[in-house]
């Protein structure tokens, strides 16, 4: 998974990838104090490719706990769940499914919204593949905008950056690849070595993306994001993280 | 004389030779035409009359008949009942009869056509109707009532489906209680299927040495189609559409249910026996989050609880037993039985012991009429109807021919509930459950279907207040293919747990090549599933129109369809005549049925097409703001991640 964070205030990009194992879950928002929790599930490509097996989301799950309302997201289905009550839908169908505060809008084979009430949104993208590929699967995107209303104290790989954190961008130089040029960030009192790059925006061109220039952070994030990837690993998808 | 195989002789005793009976059904999506011919030699030297005897699904429209008696031939034209009957009256023919004649089988009629056939004359009849399928417990039954009365030379019956979902499954049940193992043949594809039944001489016989023939039954297909993939199915053709709505994958909507059972003095015996039971099954299948309660009534009326109750094992146990205890006796009070039944609902619904998104339902069963208590039928329904509130349907089980049928039928369809006659004999009981088992599951509540565009007319019932499980919703319309080339659904409905919109759209082509590369496949399926369902939910209106105006424009409009159809309904006979028209003959339905059958499970009202619920509001997607920095183009670190489906 390859994570693009927009710094409003910075007005920069900052990226960096999470490489974990298929059958993993990571927490990307945990706000217990609104009762909100998303969390996404690894799944792995077919076969590994140069040596490498390629992770993605397959499955993203959003607990609303003020609502008792689950959503889970998969490649195959979209299943709300209030309570012991469940209503699933397939990609197949353009649908709305409303209960109270929460909405989720399915457009046929392309993307999920759901909204609470109308003050928080969050996107979910599907990239569906040729079947018949050797390695690769369908796999889904989430998009959650920095205008949604969390808590002071919402985490996540994704919730940590709802509230910015300052940054400092400089000594702008090329990298060992002439290339790709390389810069130092300063952040939550760490100095990091930056590389420029492109990741993609697909939002608006499910096929291709659209190009998003950013500066990558290495080594699954260390520095930028807090503590290690691996204290984001959650045992359900729905779960809180615990610290 | 003709021979069959191996030289063996297939006359009867009295000399008549049955050459061919075939048997052809099409299905195209839920619409099938079936033609049944018979192909019959009088090898006597005597004149003999002979009998062409076919069963039909009640509900079933004849759309034509034809009969070539010796090179002469009679065609079938439909007129207006009384026209055809002027016009018979005018030049009945000689030695042949016809007539539609009604069974007292609960679900066919009989098509019946008796000509005197001369010495080696030769005779061919061909029948066809219409129909439409309807999902019941999960599947499309399928029933072609096999009666070639004798061994027939040529006996074929073929049956195509050809349903562009995609067949789930498709089997063929044995019904003929093993004699025709392995005969059937079914050939399956993923939207199209052939089964093929054609016995040979020697498999029809009884037994080896019989001259009787086995076939005399029901061959009997069942198939599903494809629903996982898709809630609902829009199809779009010729300038009708019709909508398939039977959604999976939901959780049941918890349901308020009262048993109403008739204890008077009439069940006594086989009656009560199979009620008691269906009942204890249907109890054991309610759920947990699922309350209920039982009133048994005669000249008066008792309840096992004043209240409902939840479907908790003491009390489904304590319940059984309550019913297994009841002796019949008595008068039928079914006014003072039915108030009941609604008061216990409206009385927990006013002290909030109901579940805000359940669903409730009273279920009626009886065997006779009224014999105490008020007794003008309609003076009950008036009084079911000021009593019953918006959200409560009736569902009514009228057990035997003693029962006013169309007073339960009126009695249902006024308050969001169907009606169905049963059997009372050693039947009721499984026919009692699966009655039950169609209205179990509630998955949907208020279901709408909108077409929001203008061009979009005359749709059929498009409002209904829940969706059953295993069964099927169907609407159909018309549109003019000038101003649109697709069409957009919005159906709204309430689950268990949400609100649910589901929007569609889909292509006028989408199936015309699907269509065009089977010649199986009926081009007109869409026209004849919107007039098979208008005209049958006309004739449903008709019944419980409340002014003789009405009820004439109701009529008028039936005629006029089942004329340009060119179908028989109950306004409309069939005139056979030969080609001098001096010999005619008459099939004339007979007096509409009450008991027949639209063969849906749901009554359903119209609202405006375009008549979304307030609630809805398809809000656009939100505008997410893209954060895109204006970068120089650069080599994307790591390695690109583009998934073109199209390369590949």
């Amino acid at each position: 998974p390859h994570f693009i964070i927009y710094l409003p205030k910075s007005q920069k990009n900052v990226c960096f990838n999470i490489d974990s194992e298929p059958g993993k879950i990571l927490n990307l928002v945990s706000d217990p104090e609104s009762g909100i929790s998303v969390n996404g599930q690894l799944i792995g490509g077919k076969k590994p490719k140069n040596g490498k097996l390629s992770t993605y989301f397959g499955k993203l799950g959003f607990y609303f706990q003020s609502e008792d309302v689950k959503v889970e997201i998969s490649t195959e289905t979209i299943t709300l769940s209030r309570g012991s009550r469940t209503s699933i839908l397939s990609w197949s169908d353009t649908a709305h499914l409303i209960n109270q505060r929460v909405r989720v809008s399915l457009k046929k084979e392309k993307t999920v919204t759901i909204t609470l009430d109308k003050e928080m949104s969050f996107s979910v993208l599907l990239h569906r593949v040729w079947k018949k590929h050797p390695i690769n699967v369908d796999f889904l995107g989430i998009y959650i905008p920095p205008t949604n209303k969390f808590s002071p104290h919402v985490h996540g790989l994704i919730g940590q950056f709802m509230h910015e954190p300052k940054i400092r961008i400089f000594n702008e130089r090329p990298g060992k690849n002439l290339e790709k040029p390389e810069a130092s960030l300063e952040v939550k009192g760490h100095t990091l070595t930056v590389t420029r790059g492109l990741q993609k925006d697909y939002r608006t061109d499910i096929v291709f993306g659209t190009d998003v220039a950013c500066w990558f952070v290495h080594n699954s994030g260390k520095g930028f994001i807090d503590r290690h990837y691996k204290d984001y690993l959650v045992p359900q998808l729905y779960s809180f993280l615990k610290w | 004389s003709v021979s069959g195989e191996s030289g063996e002789m297939l006359e009867d005793d009295d000399k008549i030779t049955l050459y061919s009976y075939k048997v052809q059904s099409t299905i195209t999506s839920r619409s099938a035409n079936t033609m049944i011919q018979s192909k019959v030699v009088n090898n006597s030297p005597l004149p003999q009359n002979v009998v062409f005897d076919v069963q039909i699904p009640k509900g079933a429209f004849i759309s034509n008949f034809s009969m070539t008696v010796d090179g002469t031939t009679f065609t079938s034209s439909i007129k207006e009942r009384t026209v055809g009957r002027a016009l018979y009256s005018q030049a009945r023919a000689k030695g042949k009869t016809a007539g539609l004649v009604r069974s007292r089988a609960l679900d066919m009629e009989n098509f019946k056509t008796e000509i005197n056939m001369l010495p080696g004359a030769k005779v061919q009849f061909e029948l066809h109707y219409q129909e439409m399928k309807w999902r019941r417990l999960g599947a499309y039954e399928h029933r072609l009532h096999l009666q070639p009365g004798r061994l027939a030379k040529h006996l074929e019956v073929d049956v195509w489906i050809i349903e562009p979902q995609g067949m789930r499954f498709l089997h063929v049940p044995d019904t003929f209680e093993g004699h025709f193992d392995g005969v059937p043949v079914v050939s399956k594809g993923n939207q199209k299927a052939h089964v093929s039944f054609k016995p040979t001489v020697a498999q029809q016989r009884k037994c080896s040495t019989c001259s009787e023939t086995a076939v005399e039954g029901e061959l009997v297909v069942m198939y599903d189609v494809n629903r996982e993939v898709k809630a609902g199915e829009l199809e779009v053709f010729n300038g009708y559409f019709v909508h398939f709505f039977a959604p999976d994958n939901l959780d049941p909507i918890p349901k308020n249910i009262l048993f109403v059972i008739d204890v008077s003095g009439s069940m006594w015996g086989i009656k009560m026996k199979q009620t008691v039971e269906a009942m204890k099954t249907i109890l054991d299948d309610l759920r947990a989050e699922d309350q209920f309660s039982v009133v048994d009534f005669n000249h008066n009326v008792r309840t096992w609880r004043n209240d409902l109750v939840s479907a908790t094992k003491t009390q489904i146990s304590d319940a059984k037993k309550y019913i297994e205890k009841i002796q019949p006796n008595g008068g039928t009070n079914i006014n003072e039985a039915l108030l009941r039944a609604i008061f216990i609902l409206n009385e927990a619904s006013n002290l909030g012991l109901l579940d805000p998104n359940s669903v409730s339902l009273i279920i009626l069963v009886s065997d006779g009429d009224p014999t105490v208590g008020e007794l003008k039928l309609s003076k009950i329904q008036k009084n079911v109807k000021q009593n019953i509130r918006d959200n409560i349907s009736l569902f009514s089980l009228g057990i035997g021919f003693d029962v006013d049928y169309d007073f339960l039928k009126r009695l249902s369809n006024e308050n969001r509930g169907i009606a169905q006659r049963i059997y009372g004999n050693q039947d009721t009981s499984s026919q009692l459950k699966k009655f039950y088992n169609q209205v179990s599951t509630p998955l949907l509540r208020n279901v709408q279907f909108n077409y929001p565009h203008s061009s979009v007319t005359d749709v059929t019932q498009n409002n209904f207040h829940n969706y059953f499980g295993g069964s099927e919703i169907v609407v159909a319309g018309k549109f003019d293919p000038a101003k649109l080339d697709q069409i957009a659904s919005i159906v709204t409905a309430t689950s268990a747990n949400a609100e649910l919109v589901l929007e569609t759209l889909a292509q006028m082509d989408d199936l015309e090549t699907f269509l065009l590369r089977d010649k199986h496949a009926d081009p007109d399926f869409t026209k004849k599933l919107w007039a098979y369902l208008t005209i049958n939910q006309l004739l449903a209106e008709r019944s419980l129109a409340t002014t003789a105006a009405t009820k004439r424009k109701i009529t008028k409009t039936i005629l006029q369809m089942s004329l340009e159809h060119h179908i028989v309904t109950p306004l409309t006979a069939m005139v056979i005549e030969n080609e001098a028209g001096d010999e005619r003959m008459l099939a004339d339905s007979p007096p509409q049925d009450p008991s027949c059958c639209s063969g849906t499970l749901y009554y359903g009202s119209k609202v405006a097409p375009d008549s979304i619920p307030s609630w809805v509001n398809p809000s656009p997607t939100p505008a997410v703001p893209l954060h895109l920095k204006a970068a120089p183009v650069m080599e994307a670190t790591p390695p690109p991640h583009v998934i073109r489906v199209e390369n590949d």
